[in-house]
């Protein structure tokens, strides 16, 4: 563990945490995208089954733990609770087509053809993409309230940190993992135009609208 | 040899 790493996983609790509160306390899930949320409840489903075959560390379990409770409470919160403020028509990125061909990639590109180590890689090329529905549903709406760029940023943080990490990790242990280095560099990529908005415009006090 | 991996991240 090093400080790149705590610093990565503790900005994605921040993120799952902040994304929780704002639907919490407005009472509303205006403007989030329940779709992306599906997608990452099924990135850590898929990718923490070793919860029941591999012990790790208690931090490892306990974090576990936590990114599924939130991301399970995140769904249950915008497609039951408040489900009437969900903005269905605006979330309309069709999902099948990350999982089918991220379900393909991870059949064909894996380091071991075994059922756990299938669903791990597909959890990992799942998750560099899972936001885009979020990032379609900003640029179809043209805006987003400034607590959702916030959760944006926190999660785009958290991926930026774990490429320093895999860095870290390369020179002083001698560790790579090509597959999530690659997609962590895709997932990383992806929020680079949303990163220019939220340096450009939240930092200065302004709200994140995109030009019509 | 491929090492094997251990997935030790979150």
């Amino acid at each position: 563990m090093n400080i790149f790493r705590l610093a990565g996983d503790l900005s994605h609790l921040a993120a799952i945490i902040v994304l929780l509160l704002k639907i919490w306390k407005t009472r509303s899930c205006a403007g989030i995208s329940g779709k992306s949320q599906i997608l990452f409840a099924l990135v850590f489903t898929t990718r923490y089954l070793d919860l029941f075959t591999n012990f790790i560390s208690p931090y490892n379990t306990v974090m576990k733990m936590i990114y599924l409770g939130c991301a399970y409470a995140t769904v249950y919160l915008i497609y039951m609770k408040f489900k009437a403020t969900y903005d269905g028509n605006h979330d309309t990125f069709r999902a099948e087509f990350l999982v089918v061909p991220v379900g393909g990639l991870a059949f064909l590109v894996n380091h071991e053809f075994s059922p756990l180590e299938i669903l791990w890689t597909f959890s990992i090329y799942l998750e560099s993409v899972a936001i885009l529905p979020q990032l379609f549903m900003i640029s179809k709406t043209g805006e987003a309230e400034t607590i959702t760029t916030h959760y944006l940023f926190a999660l785009g943080m958290y991926r930026a940190l774990y490429l320093i990490n895999w860095i870290w990790r390369y020179y002083f242990e001698n560790f790579f993992d090509l597959i999530a280095i690659v997609a962590g560099c895709v997932q990383t990529i992806l929020y680079c135009d949303f990163f220019y908005l939220y340096i450009t415009k939240v930092l200065q006090g302004k709200k994140l609208s995109l030009p019509a | 040899e491929e090492p094997e991996q251990s997935h030790d991240e979150l």
